[in-house]
């Protein structure tokens, strides 16, 4: 799975996710990336979220809209909010994976709860970061 | 000035250090690298961000390094089904697409559909048609044929499991 999140000079927010699935898939199964609120989501109002890891625990959570809801409606930042869905939420579950997200002031999160997550960002503010492991 | 930024993933999984090669990492993290500047000068230049985030999943769906476009892992009958989604904050714009073949950029399908048509989400040999009458690049089996994830397919076959793409043996990020 890869996925990508940006906030433009006009203070627009963007997410996109895109999967090859799971290997040795049956039935038609499909995972959180094609589901608008799970694994991808954005708004102008609170962040763009792109999610990876086992689909089925990030939609059983609605993960990428429950982190915009709990900026909006509880006032936490996406960083306590995506920290606390990754590390909490989500393992309370038995679900492994991580997200990325911006949200409208341009602040980045990248957690995961992996040994490791490809990862790497660039920001106006001079923020320039890839890796692999924590 | 208002701040302006890309962020990118790869895929998360339990790959271990011990079995990330130097070399590996370092294809990895190039190709990651090239994605998220690339995307950078389109949004430092005053590109939207949609333009921004499928210009960075484009370069990673034509890398067979990771599980989408040319990389998509095989299923157990051995096609590929990929999915892809894209979201624009300002309108609550959508577009996403599941269980598609041989459409050589899911995400371009995504955008389609959102720029296109009423729908968000499409699916299936119907969305693949409806790539093909909008002139989206169809590639042939051969294009996604990847060894690597050709053996990790007939292992899971043996083992007749399910796994993300990236996990232990799976030397890969899911």
């Amino acid at each position: 799975t890869v996925g990508a999140v940006a906030l433009d000079k006009k203070g627009n927010l963007a997410s996109g996710t895109s999967t090859g699935g799971m290997v040795n898939k049956k039935y038609g199964r499909i995972g959180d990336t094609p589901l608008i609120g799970i694994g991808t989501y954005a708004n102008n109002d609170s962040c763009a979220i792109s999610c990876t890891g086992h689909g089925e625990f990030f939609i059983r959570a609605a993960v990428a809209y429950d982190i915009s809801a709990r900026m909006m409606y509880n006032k936490q930042s996406l960083q306590e909010a995506s920290n606390e869905v990754i590390h909490k939420e989500l393992p309370a579950l038995g679900g492994r994976g991580g997200l990325i997200g911006i949200d409208k002031h341009g602040h980045i999160v990248m957690p995961f709860n992996t040994k490791g997550m490809y990862r790497g960002l660039k920001s106006s503010k001079n923020e320039e970061f890839v890796g692999i492991f924590e | 000035m208002k701040a302006y930024g890309i962020a990118i993933h790869g895929g998360a999984g339990t790959v271990s250090r011990a079995k990330m090669t130097k070399w590996k990492a370092e294809a990895y993290k190039e190709t990651l690298k090239r994605a998220y500047s690339m995307a950078y000068q389109t949004l430092h230049k005053g590109g939207s961000s949609i333009d921004a985030v499928i210009e960075a999943i484009v370069i990673l769906e034509d890398s067979y390094l990771f599980n989408a476009g040319k990389g998509s892992v095989y299923t157990h009958l051995g096609t590929h089904e990929m999915d892809a989604a894209v979201m624009e904050g300002k309108k609550l714009k959508a577009g996403a697409v599941a269980s598609v073949g041989y459409v050589k950029n899911p995400i371009k399908l995504a955008h389609t559909v959102m720029t296109k048509t009423k729908h968000v989400l499409i699916s299936g040999e119907q969305a693949t048609e409806f790539a093909k009458d909008h002139n989206l690049e169809i590639e042939s089996k051969e294009y996604f044929y990847d060894e690597f994830r050709y053996k990790q397919w007939q292992k899971a076959l043996m083992n007749d499991k399910v796994q993300l793409d990236h996990d232990e043996d799976g030397q890969k990020f899911g």
